[in-house]
């Protein structure tokens, strides 16, 4: 009995491990996103190309200004995104979208992720 | 229908989703606060008995063995309905905006098969 | 922007649901180290 508690112990820490893994994986993948929503914004047009575009509006900002404005190209220079290692000090490398902390209010749920930038 | 009154009507519908969005990730992070205060405070009696055990050896019980582990429960309780309760706001926000998103695909499925917009 | 946020929504909804389960393993782990507390003592294993 002793002994299958230790391997059911055993088991359990290594689940935890796992979970840990996972738990930092996922927190990576958001922070990832958001700087790709925040800064590459790319769409497809009718004939296919792709275009950098500035949309107005966003679950972060709110959608008020969505009809008033209208999308705009961007020429030359792929814009770059943020170093995909949580690497803080490096955010959003694209000045024409610059992604500020309080935007990511997704990472900001995760006091782990508050305990980093600290 | 047509495009511009899909657009006005989808721009209603998500008026809100903004501050919705907010509140339900602000929720979730002051939850998170409160799960860290409640871990600090479970690793701090699981420690005493940790030292207790590696000064006195498996055996001998810690004095306050039975309180420590009453009191840790009670933070594991404590942490899991936080968590729970995060679970469902976070269930919540992406339930909200996968409703909207998929009631604007339909609307764009509509003006599709009505010729109105390019496919 | 919508897709995107469902994107972002799901994920922090994923990641809810792997701190449940790590704050489960995390009651397993302390139930277990109960049980084996009380075995050792009873059958005087002071290993």
């Amino acid at each position: 009995e002793y002994e299958g508690l230790r391997e059911k112990l055993n088991k359990t820490l290594l689940q935890k491990k796992q979970l840990e893994d996972e738990f930092d994986a996922l927190q990576q993948e958001i922070y990832d996103k958001e700087t790709e929503y925040f800064s590459n914004r790319t769409i497809a047009t009718a004939s296919g190309a792709l275009k950098h575009v500035s949309t107005p509006g966003n679950i972060i900002k709110g959608f008020d200004g969505f009809t008033k404005s209208h999308s705009h190209h961007h020429h030359g220079g792929t814009a770059s995104a943020a170093s995909s290692s949580l690497n803080l000090n490096s955010l959003n490398t694209n000045s024409d979208f610059p992604i500020e902390n309080s935007d990511r209010i997704f990472s900001l749920s995760s006091a782990t992720f508050i305990k980093q930038l600290q | 229908m047509d495009p511009s009154l899909a657009l006005e009507q989808t721009l209603q519908d998500i008026s809100n989703l903004e501050a919705e969005f907010h509140h339900a990730y602000e929720e979730i992070g002051a939850n998170d606060g409160d799960i860290q205060e409640h871990q600090k405070k479970y690793m701090q009696k699981d420690s005493q008995i940790q030292k207790f055990i590696k000064q006195n050896g498996a055996i001998a019980e810690h004095p306050n063995e039975s309180e420590l582990n009453r009191d840790m429960q009670s933070e594991l309780k404590e942490m899991l309905s936080l968590q729970k309760e995060k679970c469902k706001l976070a269930n919540t926000a992406l339930f909200m905006v996968a409703k909207h998103l998929s009631k604007l695909e339909r609307n764009l499925t509509i003006l599709e098969e009505d010729g109105v917009l390019a496919p | 922007e919508l897709e995107h946020a469902k994107e972002l929504a799901f994920l922090v909804a994923k990641r809810e649901q792997a701190s449940l389960k790590l704050l489960e393993a995390e009651s397993d782990v302390f139930s277990d180290r109960c049980q084996i507390k009380s075995l050792k003592r009873n059958l005087n294993l002071s290993a």
